[in-house]
């Protein structure tokens, strides 16, 4: 994004274009910008040719808002670390899944993931090609299978085989269906049943090119079934990804990992500093 | 929504006779914000909000006893106007008909495929599913269990043919099979990514489909008209798809990819099921991105 000339309205205008372009959302960007002004007003760089100052002050603003909460995962004091996988329909849950078990099985851990979306088509099967390319074991659903059943016999596996992270796949659904949030709440009432304080994450994936509707998403997921973090695919597209500032903000969920392409390699751990810099390229 | 938007507005007018230029300006900067907010692309409107300041200007405004509502009037039909007057009408030639289906990952269009082969069946056709997706884990597997819930006979050469081969092998088939509506599902893809973009051209150069459809997630936000640009400048589309219209997002995405492309909006995806593809109704999306 081109910022040239001096600090007036005019830059400012443009500043506000690309915060909204790269969907950071009306409320953000002007909380943003309000405190731009102040701080522009209080060093006395109005009408300055300072880009460069302009430009780190809204990114250290930016990242301000991103630093809190762990962006590290979660491990189990005792038992395997269990993270649940959830978020609506096509983001890249079960993608995300297969790069996490290449992940951490090159980190010397053993993996387990769990197909439990027993309800779209060839759901199963996807996870089972990333369970072969990561080489590690899966527990397979059978399709119409309840779900909470697949996770009780994945809590049962994970007792026999004790795996240090399983990690489980779970079927994309609206947050508009209450039914399927419920059987979301139920699959992670058997996690924790089973073992306790599991599931060490519950992870909703947010498509880096949603829109505002992203902060709807978090916040009823949240309530439902409980959030500690999020993961944020297809990075390696032209969207930004700006409506995780205002959903960091407003809940204080901190993205753990960023998909950034569809090989199994292409997971990495969130960079807030490297993020809040493309949001201005 | 608009008209609670703008109660703070003309209220205070209320009782005089002429309705102040600076209400109006003030109104159309809350159907800026609305817009925004329900994830309208920022050049989109702009635009828009220029091209109504004309109307919003004028007698049946500043003279109305009831301002507000004229306002949004004029922005709803404008609205209705830039989404398409009527509802989406897919034209098929009478004999055979070749729909290719592209759009980014995860959009819907392998389940769209499958939905729309169902709605064409229906309606008389002939339809034949062809998978040209080569690289997604369990796509074609996915298009075939789609297809068949869907009663829809599926064409697959494997993976390791080009999709170029399979489009083509799959009208052969379809000839042989008496079918007359190939709809070719393929690979989610980047816009920018160039490799994938060049295997769409290739197959509309050697398999010269008769639609080209774009199906487009309606909860995107402001990179819908990036999507929609590099895919109708760089592959040439005839019509779009907006999905999961069953979600809370207001769509704005509808907007922009209407603005930037000017091709129509044929279908609505309306849910998971084979029957959740509606037909694009534009007075229907211009309320519901109103909110
Ligand atoms: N370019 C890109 N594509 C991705 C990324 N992550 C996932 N995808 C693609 O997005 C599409 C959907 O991925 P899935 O993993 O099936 O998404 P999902 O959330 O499990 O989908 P459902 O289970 O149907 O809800 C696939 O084509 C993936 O290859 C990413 O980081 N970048
Ligand atoms: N709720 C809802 N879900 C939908 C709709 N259309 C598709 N889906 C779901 O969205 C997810 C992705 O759909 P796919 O058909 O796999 O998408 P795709 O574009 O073929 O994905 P890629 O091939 O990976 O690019 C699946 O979970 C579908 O069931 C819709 O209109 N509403
Ligand atoms: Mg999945
Ligand atoms: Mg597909």
């Amino acid at each position: 994004f081109r910022l040239r000339g001096k600090i007036d309205d005019d830059l400012l205008d443009d500043l506000e274009e690309a915060l909204i372009s790269a969907d950071v959302g009306m409320e953000t960007t002007l909380a943003l910008m309000e405190e731009l002004r102040n701080r522009i007003r209080r060093e006395k760089k109005t009408n300055s040719t300072d880009i460069n100052w302009l430009t780190d002050t809204l990114q250290s603003l930016m990242r301000d808002m991103l630093e809190q909460g762990d962006r590290t995962l979660k491990v189990a004091e005792v038992g395997p670390s269990i993270y649940l996988i959830v978020g609506v329909n096509g983001v890249g849950k079960t993608t995300a899944i297969g790069k996490m078990a290449a992940r951490f099985k090159s980190e010397g851990k053993q993996v387990l993931i769990v197909a439990a979306d027993t309800f779209r088509a060839a759901a199963i099967e996807q996870l089972e090609i990333w369970s072969k390319r990561a080489d590690v074991p899966i527990v397979l659903g059978s399709e119409g299978a309840d779900p909470s059943s697949v996770v009780y016999n994945a809590m049962s596996a994970a007792k026999t085989q004790k795996p240090d992270v399983v990690v489980i796949d779970t079927a994309g659904r609206l947050h508009t269906k209450t039914n399927l949030l419920q059987e979301l709440s139920k699959m992670s009432r058997v996690i924790s049943r089973e073992f306790d304080g599991a599931p060490q994450e519950t992870l909703l994936v947010l498509d880096a090119s949603t829109g505002q509707n992203a902060i709807t998403q978090a916040k009823t997921f949240l309530q439902s079934c409980g959030l500690t973090g999020l993961i944020l695919t297809k990075m390696d597209g032209t969207a930004k990804g700006g409506v995780i500032l205002a959903v960091h903000k407003q809940l204080g969920l901190p993205v753990k990992f960023i998909g950034v392409g569809e090989g199994i390699d292409d997971l990495e751990p969130f960079d807030p500093d490297a993020f809040t810099r493309a949001l201005f390229a | 929504n608009l008209q609670s938007r703008f109660q703070g507005i003309f209220r205070s007018l209320t009782g005089k006779s002429r309705i102040s230029e600076k209400a109006v300006k003030e109104a159309l900067r809350e159907v800026r914000m609305a817009f925004l907010e329900a994830d309208v692309n920022f050049k989109a409107t702009k635009d828009f909000c220029k091209k109504i300041e004309t109307r919003a200007l004028g007698a049946e405004v500043l003279q109305s006893l009831s301002p507000g509502q004229q306002v949004i009037k004029i922005v709803h039909e404008a609205m209705i106007e830039l989404l398409g007057e009527k509802a989406g009408i897919l034209e098929l030639p009478a004999g055979e008909a070749r729909i290719m289906l592209v759009g980014l990952q995860g959009s819907g269009k392998t389940t769209t495929a499958a939905k729309l082969a169902k709605k064409l069946a229906g309606e008389g056709r002939k339809p034949l599913l062809c998978a040209g997706d080569i690289y997604r884990p369990a796509a074609i597997r996915q298009l075939e269990v789609v297809g068949e819930r869907a009663g829809i006979p599926v064409f697959q050469m494997g993976t390791d043919e080009d999709p170029v081969n399979i489009a083509k092998q799959g009208s052969k088939h379809a000839y042989r099979q008496g079918l007359d509506t190939v709809i070719l599902d393929t690979a989610g893809r980047l816009h920018i990514d160039n490799e994938m973009m060049e295997e769409v051209q290739r197959i509309k150069k050697s398999w010269k489909p008769t639609h080209i459809l774009l199906v487009v997630d309606s909860m995107v936000g402001q990179d819908a008209v990036n999507q929609a640009q590099h895919f109708n400048e760089g592959l040439g589309i005839s019509g779009m798809i907006l999905t999961k219209l069953d979600s809370d997002t207001r769509g704005g995405a509808a907007i922009s990819i209407r603005y930037v492309t000017g091709k129509p909006i044929l279908y609505a995806g309306t849910g998971e099921k084979l029957e959740d593809l509606d037909s694009f109704h534009p007075d229907r999306m211009a309320s519901r991105i109103l909110g």
